[in-house]
């Protein structure tokens, strides 16, 4: 009956909150965690010792090296039709403008179609990107990719429309890539409110010129560490299943559900694993990544150094979609592998969280599914999520203990069972 | 064979029947 016990003490036991509290008392006193800086660091020892306290297994700090972007002070504002504040985040790895900022005319676009159309006008102007939200995969190019293309066409700068769901004024960051061979040109993200307001005033023909200052600095890569513990396995301590989430975060709001709460549940798992005397026949290995932000920094610098032993890589398992109420797990490998996966999921009918979806997601354990190891991602209703994505609106009061509780029981009992299970998974 | 899932029907029930015992 362990289904039935770990859901017993996740929901309704001694450990229920637990994730939650210990999750308020890390982002509590670290803060946001951004790559290469010293709240990342922080983050990692306070992780390191936690985990130590917590009795877990095999705790250990793996090096790796991550991208140090500072964001420094940053401003914009429109000087005509009319001064306006202009909420802005700078993009990670963008550069900064020159000491006295950048001001010039506005040319506004509602996509890179458009932009090429237009191409001539673009030439020493501010490219304003107003592309809708279709979904965070598709809307997100234009964070990635509209510094570049802006570029290409002779910009000097761009401002995207962040990439929420929903907006109160709340400017989204995020990574972007610049192109090889095309010029740098600073890039940052606005407000829905103020893309459109900008977008309205350019269909009425008024000229817009806007004033961009950022003191972003790339710094050389830096030193830092993905975050392990274990719970040996009894009868196959070399064969492993992995649980994890990403301690780095923004360096805006607290990052407590963007990983915050993926990373804590992760560690949840392990302690109602141990709580409960488990212990399974497959090693189960918590690993906290660093550098998601930046690309899957340190995740694929982990998958590098362990590959050799992929062949035990019985499941990898990443929560990075937020810790709302679960609705299921997502699963991507082979037909004989969903099939078993799909059982286990029957175990949590007790919360009633049975549903097994397609297309597991998350950067970190991209690399291992796309060598063939099957992988989980947990499924939440998300539906906020984009709300406050990337924004200083991810703090401890986006989150909820009792969706914590319930994320854990689905995430301990998938992980626990599917370890001790006596065969791995197919693959 | 199943032949939906190309998995042994047998070893299938053993399994199905292994993580129900988890119940």
């Amino acid at each position: 009956d362990a289904a039935k016990s770990i859901i017993d003490l996740a929901v309704y036991g001694s450990a229920q909150n637990r994730s939650y509290e210990r999750l308020a008392l890390f982002v509590d006193t670290i803060g946001n965690r951004v790559s290469g800086s010293d709240n990342l660091k922080k983050a990692i020892k306070y992780m390191y010792s936690a985990l130590q306290d917590d009795k877990l297994q095999n705790v250990s700090l793996e090096s790796v090296k991550v991208p140090h972007w500072e964001r420094g002070k940053e401003s914009a504002m429109m000087l005509q039709p009319r001064q306006k504040n202009l909420a802005i985040l700078g993009l990670g790895g963008s550069v900064g403008t020159p000491p006295e900022g950048i001001s010039a005319e506005v040319i506004v676009v509602s996509s890179f179609a458009e932009l090429q159309s237009r191409e001539q006008e673009a030439k020493g102007k501010i490219v304003v990107y107003n592309q809708p939200y279709v979904s965070y995969g598709e809307t997100v190019q234009y964070r990635s990719r509209g510094a570049s293309e802006a570029a290409k066409v002779g910009a000097v700068a761009s401002l995207i429309r962040s990439v929420a769901s929903l907006s109160i004024n709340s400017p989204h960051t995020g990574w972007q890539d610049y192109q090889n061979g095309v010029p740098k040109i600073p890039t940052a993200c606005i407000t829905v409110e103020d893309a459109e307001l900008m977008a309205r005033l350019s269909s009425r023909g008024v000229k817009i010129v806007v004033q961009l200052n950022m003191g972003a600095v790339q710094h050389p890569d830096a030193d830092s560490f993905n975050t392990v513990a274990e719970i040996v396995g009894s009868k196959y301590p070399e064969q492993v299943v992995i649980v994890s989430g990403h301690l780095d975060s923004w360096d805006v709001g607290q990052g407590a559900m963007d990983d915050g709460g993926g990373a804590f549940i992760s560690w949840e798992a392990l302690s109602l694993i141990r709580d409960l005397g488990l212990r399974p026949k497959r090693t189960i290995r918590l690993v906290l990544w660093t550098g998601e932000e930046e690309g899957g920094v340190g995740s694929s610098q982990y998958y590098e150094r362990h590959k050799v032993n992929i062949r035990n890589m019985d499941l990898v398992m990443e929560s990075d979609i937020g810790t709302f109420m679960p609705v299921g797990m997502q699963f991507s490998g082979k037909p004989e592998a969903r099939v078993i996966m799909s059982e286990v999921m029957k175990l949590l009918a007790p919360i009633n969280i049975t549903k097994l979806y397609d297309n597991a997601e998350g950067t970190d354990i991209s690399f291992w599914m796309q060598a063939g190891v099957p992988g989980a991602s947990l499924l939440d209703d998300a539906s906020r999520y984009f709300w406050f994505h990337h924004s200083e609106g991810d703090t401890m009061t986006v989150q909820n203990p009792i969706w914590m509780n319930h994320c854990a029981a689905v995430w301990t009992v998938v992980a626990y069972v599917v370890a001790d299970l006596e065969e791995m998974l197919p693959r | 064979t199943d032949s939906q899932h190309g998995v042994s029907s047998r070893k299938l029930e053993r399994i199905k029947e292994e993580v129900a015992g988890y119940k």
